[in-house]
């Protein structure tokens, strides 16, 4: 249904440089993934913000994908390796990137109470490596 | 990324985790574990592991409506140079004892700086009062604070860390809680730059009429019985570790997201091999 396409369809335009496509497709995207802070069991330490979207990477990696995802040399022979030498070395994963940081408010153990901004705490971005 | 692990919350960290969290995660990632994931799953292990203090929740209210004026100031590309601090800590007094009169109090009171670590570099720091009112009073008063380091009675006989500030307080009557902070930056900063876990201060504070006449009637002083309740510590630090999030990142890390010039090099022979047969040319 349109609900569920919509917390699995992949956010719109994770990586800047990719052309737009008009056909759904596998390919290494972005996605969403809303969670609350109680069900990592955080909830007793990490008072705000109650939710947060960490975003997830997911998708095959394709063979264009130094274009696309500005992959690195090592990646491009991994993947000539698995298509043409030997399929049991894997092929590249689709990984985030690049990340976006996260303010939260935390009680510590001793009662006192801590402002903190942590880096990289939210996927922008996937690459294949 | 969290509070690096105290030796008893590692104990508690290395226990049989019974969490589902570490137990999906131990076996992939075992001893290698980052310093990031050992505190989360601790934090996610020790939960029933030790009881946990729970502050007064009047000063978690003041640090939520900290927490989102500095996710809008954050959010701000013009956001003003006062928010250069990546981390902000609101520490009780532990023990206090007071001594109080018409016009002045003192109080003997100690913080303690355990979660401060030493990468967290001292921005600002403020002695916080939360004044709880009867809606009917009105008041205006210039007050006077002296704050002094108390000194171990092993250590030094008389303290030199000796400090002074004026400020005003005045209360509407349609106001309910006073929230006064006094800036004490100048006197902490050199006490918190050495480290200590610990610091001890004898404040004492006296308030004098406001000698403004306001309507026609003399504002009343503020009653000494207000600052019964102990002013908790605010803290604005710069955290400098990898984990806390930089401003202004040092150019190391920006560095390295150039392109290599290999990469570049190496695609242009790999797209001139990709267009087709080499047309029978065997190259050495």
């Amino acid at each position: 249904s349109k609900r569920d396409a919509a917390v699995t369809s992949p956010v719109a335009n994770p990586t800047a440089h990719s052309p737009r496509y008009d056909f759904p497709t596998d390919d290494c995207e972005l996605y969403d993934f809303r969670v609350s802070f109680s069900q990592l069991k955080l909830d007793h330490w990490i008072i705000a913000p109650q939710k947060y979207n960490p975003r997830y990477c997911k998708g095959i990696c394709p063979r264009a994908m130094q274009s696309i995802y500005g992959s690195p040399v090592h990646t491009i022979v991994q993947n000539i390796i698995y298509e043409q030498l030997d399929s049991s070395v894997p092929r590249p994963s689709c990984v985030p990137s690049e990340y976006k940081p996260l303010s939260v408010l935390i009680i510590e153990s001793d009662g006192s109470i801590a402002y903190k901004e942590y880096e990289e705490m939210i996927a922008t971005k996937c690459t294949c490596r | 990324l969290f509070p690096h692990a105290s030796p008893a919350e590692a104990a508690a960290a290395t226990a049989v985790p019974d969490e589902p969290l570490v137990d999906s995660v131990m076996p992939y990632y075992g001893s290698r574990l980052s310093l990031k994931l050992k505190a989360l799953s601790e934090q996610s292990v020790g939960r029933e592991a030790r009881p946990r203090l729970r502050p007064e929740s009047r000063y978690v209210r003041y640090m939520k409506r900290l927490y989102k004026i500095s996710l809008k100031q954050g959010r701000r590309p013009d956001r003003s140079a006062s928010h250069v601090y990546n981390t902000v800590r609101l520490i009780a007094p532990r023990d206090e004892c007071l001594e109080r009169s018409e016009e002045s109090s003192m109080q003997d009171l100690s913080y303690s700086l355990d979660r401060v670590r030493a990468q967290e570099q001292l921005l600002k720091s403020i002695l916080l009062y939360s004044l709880d009112k009867d809606q009917a009073t009105s008041f205006a008063s210039l007050c006077n604070l002296d704050v002094k380091e108390q000194e171990h009675a092993g250590q030094k006989l008389c303290s030199t860390m000796h400090h002074s500030v004026s400020f005003r307080v005045r209360s509407e009557k349609r106001s309910r809680r006073i929230w006064v902070e006094i800036d004490v930056t100048t006197f902490l900063h050199p006490i918190i730059r050495s480290q200590k876990k610990e610091i001890h201060l004898l404040i004492n504070l006296t308030c004098a009429e406001n000698g403004e006449e306001v309507g026609g009637s003399q504002e009343r002083r503020v009653p000494m019985e207000l600052f019964l309740r102990s002013p908790s510590l605010l803290l604005y630090l710069n955290d400098t570790s990898e984990v806390a999030y930089q401003r202004w990142p040092s150019s190391a890390r920006s560095e390295s997201l150039r392109p290599s010039l290999v990469m570049n090099n190496f695609l242009s022979l790999l797209k001139s091999k990709q267009k087709g047969p080499m047309h029978g040319r065997r190259r050495p």
